[in-house]
């Protein structure tokens, strides 16, 4: 799961271009 | 019924389509052409073109937070986003700076895609009921592959489109690009322009990223078996839609699924220019999502 936490974010919210 | 089922589905993706991918295949097929009413795209097709384009668009910085740990290069991008000062070193001429700045800029473009095609995927029924994993695994493989059939309603022999549709780089000019950013694109060139003779529409289109997003041949799949039914449904929705949208096309649908193999090759390349760009760039940097796709990937 650590090796794609910002997959595994974007999957789960909807994170915006300004947070990543 | 299953027809009609099989109807609402591919409505219910192109929805999601539409919804995402702010420059459709009509939009920019209309660039190209010349009819899209708007103003014609600013062409870049030297460095002084390049810097010029600049002053088109808006500066986009790019999220650095792994500088010193990882160098490598950007992802490819179906677009500009922005080019930023942000990676533009005082060392170095300005035709080195001007080409980093423009590939750091590729970058943000590709991630602000990863995040549209999260979007879509998450829009395809049972996608997120999948295990968190397997979404992971499906997004992380199909991601590139994504990218690169995106980018061939933008490209036709000559160059591609940038920045929404904003700007036209020239084939040639990216191919001028010092070693290896000069090779890049050029087997995507080669793809797109072949891809676009089976001359498939928005709709089509959106069918084909679903079913290549629900690949259950992924690498450390954990559930294999719910991913291939749904790409099974997604498949008879393609297959259906082909048979509308072009009755005269005869094995489009065979031929369309030829085209993942060819896919598979092209990210295993650029994944080969990625590595040769992190030995050959250091000053540059590679955004932490874009990491972590990369990342052990072929």
């Amino acid at each position: 799961k650590e090796k794609h936490k910002i997959l595994h974010q974007l999957l789960q919210n909807n994170t915006s271009p300004g947070d990543l | 019924p299953e027809a009609a089922d099989l109807r609402a589905l591919s409505r219910h993706l192109y929805e999601a389509y539409l919804k995402n991918f702010p420059l459709t295949k009509a939009k920019a097929r209309a660039i190209l052409s010349g009819k899209a009413g708007d103003k014609a795209p600013f062409v870049i097709h030297d460095m002084k073109s390049l810097m010029e384009g600049e002053q088109f668009i808006n500066c986009r910085q790019i999220p650095c937070q792994e500088h010193h740990q990882q160098q490598l290069a950007p992802a490819l991008a179906p677009g500009l986003a922005g080019l930023t000062e942000a990676h533009c070193g005082s060392d170095g001429n300005i035709s080195d700076e001007l080409e980093l700045r423009f590939f750091n800029s590729c970058q943000s473009r590709s991630v602000e895609a990863v995040r549209e095609v999260t979007e879509f995927a998450k829009s395809i029924p049972g996608f997120i009921d999948l295990d968190l994993n397997d979404q992971v695994t499906l997004l992380k493989y199909g991601v590139i592959e994504i990218l690169i059939i995106m980018m061939a309603p933008l490209m036709n022999k000559d160059g591609t489109l940038i920045s929404y549709g904003q700007i036209f780089m020239t084939r040639e000019f990216l191919k001028s690009l010092r070693k290896p950013f000069g090779q890049m694109m050029e087997p995507k060139f080669e793809f797109s322009v072949k891809f676009n003779t089976l001359e498939l529409d928005d709709n089509d289109m959106t069918l084909f990223l679903a079913v290549i997003i629900l690949s259950g041949d992924r690498p450390g799949l954990l559930n294999v078996k719910p991913i291939e039914r749904l790409q099974e449904t997604v498949l008879h929705s393609l297959e259906l839609q082909l048979k509308i949208s072009h009755p005269d096309s005869l094995q489009l649908f065979a031929k369309l699924l030829q085209k993942m193999t060819d896919l598979r090759q092209i990210v295993t390349d650029h994944v080969h220019f990625i590595q040769l760009l992190r030995k050959r760039e250091v000053d540059m940097c590679l955004h932490p999502l874009l990491q972590e796709i990369m990342k052990d990937l072929y």
